[in-house]
């Protein structure tokens, strides 16, 4: 599974 | 981004900054918790282990890099240029009851059993609570110096408006990390009796001291 917005939010 | 989110990390990065200055400027880190602090470069290191898998944006990077050094920094100030200052005696909260039950939840409790997601997970559960030994010791001297409040307002006002950007990216965006958001929750809750000290006497005027 891909998380993409965790990478994103600090 | 919207401006909730983009407010809330202007606010860590300045809570960070004036810790570090605070720090720097007094030559001192008296009535600070080099345990939070050690905490916080553990959050710090575990979230964003990404930085070596994905690339999101030239701001994603370079925040993400400013966190963890000035974390680092503030931890090295702490326990070795300015050591002599550390009130180790009051900087008394076992850890180990903090860092082995949110590990332990990291473990049980995630959305992939695989390890950056653990360690991601185990990063959010260690944030929320991360501020615990800092708030420990400010009860325990009952006394905090107002540019200390400062920090903690800053730091308190991002979890409260990544809060909102949770709202905001749920009802535009459909998005929504029930991870995140509950421990996002708790972490803005540990802050509500500070919040109220800080409006009542800082913002007045007043020295941050609580009764004997």
């Amino acid at each position: 599974r891909e998380f993409t917005y965790r990478h994103d939010e600090l | 981004m919207n401006i909730f989110r983009g407010i809330a990390d202007f606010s860590h990065l300045a809570a960070i900054i004036i810790l570090l200055h605070k720090i720097w400027k007094s030559r001192s880190c008296a009535g600070i918790s080099g345990k939070s602090q050690i905490l916080f470069a553990i959050v710090f290191t575990t979230r964003y282990l990404d930085l070596l898998t994905s690339f999101i944006s030239l701001y994603n990077t370079s925040m993400k890099v400013i966190y963890i050094s000035c974390s680092y920094a503030t931890v090295y100030l702490i326990y070795m240029k300015f050591r002599a200052t550390y009130d180790g005696n009051h900087d008394s909260f076992r850890v180990e009851f903090l860092v082995v039950p949110v590990g332990g939840l990291a473990v049980l409790i995630n959305h992939d059993f695989a390890l950056l997601e653990i360690l991601w997970t185990f990063s959010i559960y260690l944030e929320s609570v991360a501020i615990l030994p800092q708030l420990f010791m400010i009860s325990k001297t009952g006394e905090a110096e107002t540019i200390t409040t400062h920090y903690l307002f800053c730091l308190g006002l991002y979890r409260a408006l990544y809060l909102f950007n949770w709202i905001w990216r749920f009802y535009f965006e459909g998005f929504f990390d029930m991870i995140a958001i509950v421990a996002g929750l708790v972490q803005t809750v540990l802050y509500c009796d500070f919040f109220y000290l800080y409006v009542t006497k800082v913002l007045k005027g007043k020295k941050l001291s609580l009764p004997a």
